[in-house]
């Protein structure tokens, strides 16, 4: 996370960290059941094996040696259609949930998150020389409506229905290389709803180049099913 | 009441008796108005709805091409874009049924080669909707509406169309709130409420301030004009042609020497970017060309001076240096101060009254967001960031600017006024993630809260008070031997599965659930419904984030 802050440890309980099962971060993740992670189609790139991933759950930093730390190895991959960048990681055996590992809401099928809404992502990628490198880091961004992100001031037409945008326009807060498959939540009705999967940027937190998110609402319905039938 | 239809004007006890109308058998209203919206055999001007049989006929005509009738227990529905005989700008949204030129000439058929062969055809302009010989402006032909005449001598005349009153607009239209519902393109608007067929985050819940209703063209997001989603599934957006008004626009504030908001209103002299570039001036095109200066042209663009035309987040320019298109300025911000800000900025808990607070939150107890400090729609009011320099009021985030009980907002709801935010008071003797406290980092985290009444997994941890089975049958108590007599699950074998009382466990790590023996002589043992706890608490952390939006 470029810009933003250090978060309150445990606060985003359903973060976690996507490592090999040599223990390297590459990717972040969101727990959203307690056998299942949803993350970024581009983070299971490297491997179809899923015994070459493993998932830290309840870790607030990077190295996750804290006595919150569940560890679970993958046991199946799924790739959401139309090759929209997301995929669900099944565990091998559910997170025990608790204070500091609980899964974040799924959107409603379709639903569209109103721009200027302001939401937040999360990750332990690279911050670009701002403060927090190690520890989760968080930080607020409101959403842009794809009209606005898809004109040449901002993404030229680049921005596919089942994506979103979200950053504000002077740069200097985005998600980063490492972030990828993390969450990017808005609160509604007093809990935190998953609205985003870190996907791409046009670097990082640069003016004009907010960061773009994989649509979740759009594949509520897969995950679900995806779910029920595995 | 279920039988009003939007787009469409309601005349009970009348209906129309089309020669061409088309009968359908449906449940409501509003099946009928579908029927009327997708009606391939004609133009569809009108439908007829019996209440009492649910009978319903759609009509290519209206009370202006054929006289209504009285019709026992009949709704008589028009659509009102075909009722409308006046015109807006060009009149490209003209659908009305004049067919006459300003000279008196008959008009000739659309689809007509004689007298005229026409180089403007229906199957041309299928959105135009080129029907019968009534005027159009197909091609927005500057003076409005026309037709191919039926004089051998005159090709084609303007026709004498009146223009509709109150429908400009100042500017690029922010202003804009009249009734216009058809793009330049003749795209038909889609309703802002809607998601179909686009899907799109102009909510106009979450832009109350902007007027977004019914599918009238609006401009929410600093356009260069007033736009709207459009009806076809293959065209996303689309501008409107919006006429301009005469009068001038009504006079605002200007902010001379420093910004509120987002500074939209900045009219001062500050030329020089954050990193100090001096800024290119409106009116040159080098080094940076732009259109900004014919694209805005009231938002005071004189000079070089810093300005924010598109509703962006502060005032900017383009800047004389090559290498950098452009960059936001350093127009001081109303009521800042040096003095150190002395509030917990990150937390986002209050503390004493909440004046100090200064977090993030923008939503009320209730759920509902909040207005902008700045904005005066929906609720009009004088806590203005002008009035109170010093209350921080950015944004819609919840405040204390008057020494209230708990920092509070104006809603986004025109029913509510106002209302208390969702926020907690810090509490006053945490020791929660201090440094001077000392939390035993060997001490491990709660599995399950204790006596949460729901369960994790397959419950075999539940530890709740519940000792009903899924029948409503009471449990027998686990250290009970009668009505049923067992030996395997006691809390003697079984001391760690909390086999107190008779509550529900699953000390066996049952698959399905927690269970107990009951007290019903007949059933020995049954399930409990245990609720469960990821169902019930997903996105809700124990641990409030700090919601930071700084850098």
């Amino acid at each position: 996370i470029v810009g933003g802050c250090v978060s309150k440890p445990h606060s985003w309980p359903w973060q976690i960290s996507l490592q090999t099962t040599w223990g390297f971060h590459f990717c972040g993740g969101s727990l959203i059941h307690p056998q299942w992670v949803l993350t970024a189609e581009h983070c299971i790139h490297k491997s179809e094996d899923p015994a070459y991933y493993k998932v830290l759950l309840g870790v607030h930093t990077k190295s996750g040696e804290e006595p919150s730390r569940q560890e679970r190895n993958v046991e199946k991959l799924m790739r959401a259609p139309n090759n929209a960048d997301i995929a669900l990681l099944k565990l091998q055996s559910p997170a025990m949930i608790n204070d500091k590992v609980l899964p974040v809401c799924l959107p409603e099928q379709d639903y569209i998150v109103p721009a200027r809404t302001e939401c937040y992502v999360t990750g332990w990628g690279q911050t670009r020389g701002t403060a927090g490198a190690g520890v989760l880091k968080e930080t607020g961004v409101p959403v842009i409506e794809n009209k606005i992100c898809n004109s040449p001031r901002y993404m030229n037409g680049e921005i596919k229905e089942d994506e979103l945008c979200a950053g504000v326009n002077e740069g200097g807060m985005d998600a980063c290389k490492g972030d990828s498959g993390g969450p990017l939540v808005c609160n509604s009705q007093n809990s935190y709803i998953l609205q985003g999967v870190t996907s791409w940027g046009a670097g990082c937190a640069a003016p004009m180049r907010p960061g773009i998110y994989a649509r979740v609402s759009t594949f509520a319905d897969w995950i679900n099913k995806t779910i029920e039938d595995n | 009441s279920g039988t009003e239809v939007d787009g469409y004007t309601k005349t009970e006890g009348a209906q129309i008796l089309s020669l061409q109308r088309r009968q359908y058998s449906v449940n409501n209203v509003a099946e009928c108005a579908a029927k009327c919206d997708t009606e391939t055999s004609f133009t569809c001007r009108s439908f007829t709805y019996n209440q009492r049989d649910d009978g319903c006929w759609t009509a290519p005509d209206n009370s202006k091409t054929l006289m209504a009738q009285r019709g026992k227990s009949t709704m008589l529905y028009e659509k009102k874009v075909y009722l409308l005989e006046c015109t807006f700008g060009t009149g490209k949204q003209y659908r009305g049924t004049k067919s006459t030129t300003k000279t008196g000439k008959t008009c000739q058929r659309w689809d007509e080669r004689y007298p005229h062969t026409p180089n403007i055809t229906p199957e041309e302009y299928p959105r135009a909707e080129l029907e019968s010989n009534f005027c159009r402006n197909p091609d927005g032909a500057s003076e409005g509406p026309w037709c191919y005449t039926t004089d051998p001598d005159t090709r084609w005349e303007y026709c004498d169309v009146a223009i509709c009153p109150d429908e400009c607009m100042h500017c690029n239209g922010e202003d804009y709130r009249g009734r216009i519902s058809i793009t330049e393109d003749s795209y038909t608007c889609q309703r802002w409420d809607s998601q179909e067929p686009h899907s799109h985050g102009y909510d106009p819940h979450a832009f109350s301030d902007k007027d977004l209703v019914e599918n009238f063209c609006r401009n929410p997001d600093g356009e260069r004009r007033p736009w709207c989603f459009t009806t076809d599934p293959s065209k996303r957006w689309d501008y409107c042609d919006i006429p301009r008004c005469t009068t001038p626009p009504p006079t605002i504030a200007p902010e001379l020497t420093c910004i509120t908001g987002n500074g939209e209103t900045y009219r001062g002299t500050v030329a020089v970017t954050k990193s100090n570039k001096t800024c290119q001036s409106w009116s040159s095109q080098t080094p940076h060309q732009h259109y900004y200066l014919q694209m805005y042209t009231c938002k005071g663009l004189d000079e070089n001076y810093c300005r924010n035309p598109d509703n962006v987040a502060m005032p900017w320019c383009y800047t004389t240096d090559n290498a950098t298109r452009w960059e936001y300025c350093d127009v001081p911000r109303c009521g800042d101060t040096d003095e150190p800000v002395t509030h917990p900025e990150e937390e986002d808990c209050y503390e004493g009254d909440g004046s100090s607070y200064r977090g993030m939150t923008s939503e009320t107890i209730s759920g509902k967001k909040c207005q902008d400090w700045s904005a005066m729609i929906p609720h009009n009011h004088s806590y203005t960031p002008q009035n109170y320099p010093k209350a921080d009021l950015r944004m819609n985030l919840c405040r204390n600017p008057d020494g209230d009980e708990a920092p509070w907002c104006y809603t986004t709801d025109p029913s509510v006024r106002w209302e208390f935010c969702n926020l907690e008071q810090c509490p006053t003797n945490s020791t929660e993630e201090t440094p001077t406290a000392s939390p035993n980092p060997q001490t491990p985290s709660t599995a399950v809260p204790p006596h949460k009444d729901c369960k994790t997994g397959n419950g075999e941890t539940y530890r709740g008070p519940t000792s009903i089975t899924t029948k409503g049958v009471t449990c027998q108590a686990w250290s009970a031997q009668s009505p049923h007599q067992h030996k395997s699950f006691t809390p003697e074998t079984h001391p760690d599965k909390g086999l107190e009382g008779n509550s529900c466990r699953n000390p066996g790590n049952d698959a399905s659930g927690p269970w107990c023996y009951t007290t019903d002589n007949n059933t020995r043992w049954d399930y409990c419904h245990i609720p469960n706890c990821v169902d019930s608490k997903c996105g809700t952390p124990v641990a409030k984030p700090k919601r930071c939006f700084g850098r």
